[in-house]
């Protein structure tokens, strides 16, 4: 699955998701990805943040939806995705997720769920003063 | 780490991220780039869990799931169980563009997407029949059906509802999905 976040100069938000799902699903099974506040959410007064992992779990939870609420409130990027993982966590310690965040003046962050084999989680950013994307990481909590 | 524009994406898609970049520094839309970066992973079957050949369900079929969202208007396009196109986010984009629904599903969608001009196409792939067949001959493991008969941890099915005290030890459903089957 990919979820995206892209912001311009002006601070416009838009995000997107694309995903053929999990393997062996049962006919006609859905995951998060395509379900607005699940795989993705944006607010341009605020940011946005897209989700990847278990569907099946995270959509419960609308964790995008939930990491661009704490943006409002004031949380950075990070923090914001902190906080919706720990939201699932609470519930579901062992869920695989990982959530991408950025608030509409550039800033942006990632949080994501530890569990055996998985402790870091890669994600890509391309921006201004970069001639070509980077790769980055973020430690799982 | 405030300068914009930005382009961020889960996992390392660099072609994906790439172009969506390209499309803004060409003074294109934000909503322009996300299609494009989207769409870039669906050509290049990102990671084999975007786009065509990848992940197929019980019977073997790929299906496409997308979403598109404006945080300026809060409109939205989407599309699930998307059957026989390939650029689901472009479909997407078209719910958006030319509907005034949010999310269109299965069959109907598919028909919706040829009506605007997708191409139906097959998703199958030799790799996707491959992981399909090596799932059969390994007695359909892992699934995703708890409380069924016959016991869904050693046969295929069909199945149907169990009717005795269910077993709570049945392994978590997160066990199943990890970094090669992810949504």
């Amino acid at each position: 699955t990919i979820g995206m976040i892209a912001i311009d100069k002006a601070g416009n938000v838009a995000v997107g998701t694309s995903t053929n799902g999990a393997t062996h699903k049962i006919p006609g099974r859905v995951g998060d990805s395509p379900i607005p506040g699940a795989g993705a959410y944006a607010d341009s007064v605020v940011g946005g943040a897209a989700a990847t992992g278990d569907g099946d779990i995270m959509m419960r939870f609308l964790p995008s939806y939930q990491a661009v609420e704490y943006m409002r409130m004031g949380s950075d990027p990070t923090a914001a995705c902190q906080k919706a993982i720990g939201r699932i966590q609470k519930y579901f310690p062992n869920f695989f997720g990982a959530v991408i965040c950025a608030n509409s003046t550039g800033s942006y962050g990632a949080a994501c769920n530890k569990i055996p084999g998985f402790k870091e989680f890669h994600f890509t950013v391309f921006r201004m003063g970069l001639s070509k994307p980077i790769d980055e990481v973020v430690i799982c909590i | 780490k405030a300068e914009l524009p930005l382009v961020i994406n889960t996992w390392p898609f660099r072609n994906a991220t790439e172009a969506a970049w390209r499309v803004l520094e060409a003074g294109g839309s934000v909503l322009d780039a996300v299609e494009k970066g989207c769409a870039q992973c669906e050509i290049d079957q990102c990671d084999g869990s975007v786009g065509y050949g990848g992940s197929p369900d019980e019977n073997g079929e790929t299906t496409l799931d997308a979403m598109i969202m404006n945080g300026n208007t809060m409109e939205i396009g989407a599309v699930a169980q998307l059957r026989r196109i390939k650029n689901a986010i472009g479909v997407a984009r078209a719910v958006m563009e030319h509907t005034k629904h949010t999310f269109l599903v299965g069959e109907s969608a598919s028909l919706f997407a040829e009506s605007m001009g997708f191409m139906r196409e097959d998703l199958t792939t030799n790799h996707s029949r491959s992981i399909h067949s090596k799932w059969l001959d390994q007695s359909c493991q892992p699934n995703y059906w708890k409380n069924v008969v016959p016991d869904a941890s050693k046969s295929c099915g069909p199945y149907h509802p169990f009717k005795g005290v269910k077993n709570e030890k049945q392994s978590p459903l997160q066990q199943k999905i990890n970094v090669h089957n992810h949504d």
